[in-house]
């Protein structure tokens, strides 16, 4: 979350080594230097957003660097979880019996 | 209603954290996650379940590409029961491999599977009884999440989204100055945040070692939209349990 953060570039040395220590812990590479350059910006704006969610926070969550920080909120939807399920709503009752009943 | 409830305390219910890695079956991860507990709690026998045999035997054909936590369990009472995962194992193959349902013998299975009200004093009681369950919430917050309890507003979170499939393990309080602020030198007033504990599918590292902890009593991420359970056993009054 160092200096350098709101201001997209020239990117600044702690934000480099951020990124560095990232690839180190989650064992990330990139094929060329413009995906790593891409990859960067990424990564500065997920911090910047992380630092927003974490003043944001009305409990006890810390927020910052995980596995998924090289990656666009688009990106982490299509890989993660699964599609949207408003809309589709089940063919199932909600349970409304008391739970002494036992029966649905 | 207990004040606290972590499933977790007892032997062989909730198994290790899985990593779904770059397959989007957090819907079968979760329906097998609420099998293996029930199945733990009514049985006494600890069995780690397939999530392939769910994946590839999905009526939607879907693989890797999403689901849902109901089609989950329609699989499995269509196919009378799910493997074990050692003898069905996790590919993580992005295409639906054949349905090899038959070939294995089944370890476990449910009676039906039902949702839950909407209403979190209810999915307490039922889980502090009966057992974890399956909930679907918005996802968001959890790209950034490191450890704590999560409590946001719908707009930071919009409950009505919900995109990720987990398992609820437990509630409990947690006071805040505990967590925060421990070197402050001025005493503050403590504020007890109520929350609940899930176990996620994006493995060990992530998170508080794959769990994370929203809020209780706020309806956040959605968490209340789509809590939704197996039946493991016939529902019969006997069949309530105690959460340590």
């Amino acid at each position: 979350r160092g200096p350098g953060i709101q201001d997209p570039g020239p990117w600044s040395l702690e934000l480099k080594e951020a990124f560095a220590l990232f690839q180190i812990q989650f064992n990330r590479s990139y094929t060329s230097a413009a995906e790593q350059a891409h990859r960067l910006l990424i990564f500065a704006h997920n911090l910047a957003q992380a630092q927003r969610l974490q003043e944001e926070d009305l409990g006890t969550a810390e927020f910052g660097v995980t596995m998924f920080s090289d990656l666009t909120e688009e990106e982490f939807g299509q890989l993660y979880g699964h599609q949207m399920v408003a809309g589709a709503v089940p063919n199932v009752s909600r349970e409304v019996v008391s739970e002494a009943g036992g029966e649905s | 209603l207990p004040l606290t409830c972590d499933w977790r305390k007892v032997h062989g219910v909730i198994l290790p954290v899985r990593n779904q890695g770059n397959c989007r079956c957090c819907w079968a991860m979760a329906a097998v996650g609420n099998i293996e507990a029930l199945w733990g709690i009514r049985n006494h026998k600890s069995v780690e379940l397939s999530v392939q045999e769910l994946l590839d035997c999905d009526r939607c054909n879907n693989g890797c590409n999403g689901g849902f936590v109901w089609d989950a369990f329609m699989t499995v009472l269509n196919n009378s029961g799910l493997a074990s995962e050692k003898d069905y194992p996790f590919q993580g193959t992005k295409e639906p491999q054949e349905c090899l349902a038959k070939k294995y013998q089944k370890v476990a299975w449910i009676q039906d599977f039902f949702m839950l009200p909407a209403n979190e004093d209810r999915i307490a009681q039922h889980l502090a009884t009966h057992g974890p369950i399956t909930v679907t919430i918005n996802k968001k917050l959890l790209m950034q999440y490191k450890n704590g309890v999560i409590k946001s507003t719908h707009a930071q979170c919009n409950p009505e989204i919900v995109d990720h499939s987990v398992l609820l393990v437990g509630f409990g309080r947690s006071e805040k100055e505990e967590e925060e602020g421990k070197q402050e030198s001025r005493p503050r007033p403590r504020r007890s945040i109520p929350y609940w504990i899930l176990k996620n599918s994006w493995g060990e590292s992530w998170g508080e070692r794959g769990y994370f902890r929203l809020h209780r009593g706020s309806n956040t991420c959605g968490l209340t939209k789509y809590p939704v359970s197996a039946r493991v056993g016939l529902p019969t009054k006997k069949t309530r349990v105690s959460c340590p």
